[in-house]
């Protein structure tokens, strides 16, 4: 190296050392994958590779709020006629659409990808199932359902999220249902979930839903139940595809995300929208306040919004009907 | 995007679905 003339040393480019340290630890990757496969071939239980602090703070890192409002800007451009068509079956193609489900299949009625992102079906694509009090709000993929335990939320298997943390600190007043808190509760958290539950007799339960691009992204309600409160959350845009859900624990308390609460016959009912890289903003339709993926917002705040009118006592929220539209997530 | 449900029940609620199960919207997720 130092007697060799300079030219003849391969010049060192930017170009050069990314893909040596790209391929390097890709590399590295599908060894550690491997050698999990071979572990999982001999029975072994292999508990989920949780990402360190300083790999959430790189990811979180990526300006993925900016681009997803400049990726929502360049897909609210209208596209000429002759181009939707084409751009639009590359999108069904790649995500797997099932026009034939889609309120309008003409493709040229879309004026861009936003548009089209928000499509709905025909009423009789997905009919409400009658027989049961809870359906599913949308369409997807069941991360994870079950019972929450002292306090925490499963994410996916073996990977959890504290309640407190998702829902934020208590917002509905004392309510006329509410039996007082247990003082007997051992830990602050035990009485968050304490005071979340209106009957002893009764248990709290969860359900993670995942929506993929290609889905359907208008959700319902789920059940009859009163909307009595709104927190929106502004926050990342990490991915919450399955692959991350499993990779990054606290994922859901990280991201942007509307937390719609209130009662249904059993006592507390709550909905969850949390928004994604590329699909920041979520609309409620009866909340005109909402904005979601705003440019500025200051960490770990949130904004609170009634829907009980504390003076007619009857009018405990915004009163929905199962399967009756709720609202929905956009791109950008 | 994500859909959370959190919502409190007798403790004799049961799941319809399974980890992983594709659904759609309007199907049964659980009862009493």
């Amino acid at each position: 190296l130092h007697t060799a003339p300079l030219r003849s040393l391969p010049r060192l480019r930017p170009f050069h050392f990314l893909v040596a340290t790209g391929g390097g630890y890709a590399g590295y990757r599908q060894y550690e994958k491997h050698k999990e496969k071979q572990l999982e071939n001999s029975g072994v239980e292999i508990p989920p590779k949780i990402a360190s602090d300083w790999e959430v703070s790189l990811y979180k890192s990526v300006p993925t709020r900016l681009l997803s409002r400049a990726w929502g800007r360049l897909n609210s451009v209208e596209l000429p006629t002759w181009l939707r068509k084409p751009i639009l079956s590359l999108y069904i193609w790649t995500f797997g659409v099932n026009m034939k489900e889609a309120a309008v299949e003409d493709l040229h009625h879309y004026r861009n990808l936003s548009e089209f992102f928000r499509r709905k079906l025909k009423p009789q694509a997905r009919p409400i199932c009658g027989s049961h009090s809870v359906i599913s709000p949308s369409d997807g993929k069941i991360l994870s359902f079950g019972q929450v335990k002292n306090c925490e939320v499963e994410q996916v298997k073996g990977i959890t999220y504290s309640l407190e943390s998702f829902l934020g600190p208590h917002a509905c007043k004392e309510n006329p249902k509410k039996k007082p808190a247990s003082s007997s509760s051992s830990s602050s958290r035990d009485s968050f979930q304490k005071q979340l539950v209106t009957k002893d007799s009764n248990e709290l339960y969860h359900c993670v839903i995942y929506l993929a691009p290609g889905d359907y992204h208008c959700f319902h309600s789920p059940t009859d139940w009163k909307v009595s409160h709104r927190r929106h959350f502004p926050g990342s845009l990490m991915s919450v595809n399955p692959g991350v859900t499993r990779w990054i624990k606290e994922l859901f308390c990280h991201n942007e995300r509307v937390v719609l609460t209130g009662f249904w016959k059993h006592g507390f009912f709550s909905l969850t929208a949390v928004g994604a890289q590329n699909v920041g903003s979520i609309r409620i339709y009866f909340d005109r306040d909402l904005h979601t993926n705003s440019p500025r917002y200051s960490k770990g705040s949130y904004n609170d919004f009634s829907f009980a009118d504390t003076d007619a006592a009857s009018r405990e929220g915004v009163a929905m009907r199962k399967g009756e539209h709720l609202g929905e997530f956009n791109l950008g | 995007s994500t859909i959370v449900l959190i919502f409190e029940a007798p403790k004799d609620f049961n799941f319809y679905v399974k980890p992983g199960q594709k659904i759609r919207f309007g199907e049964a997720l659980g009862s009493l």
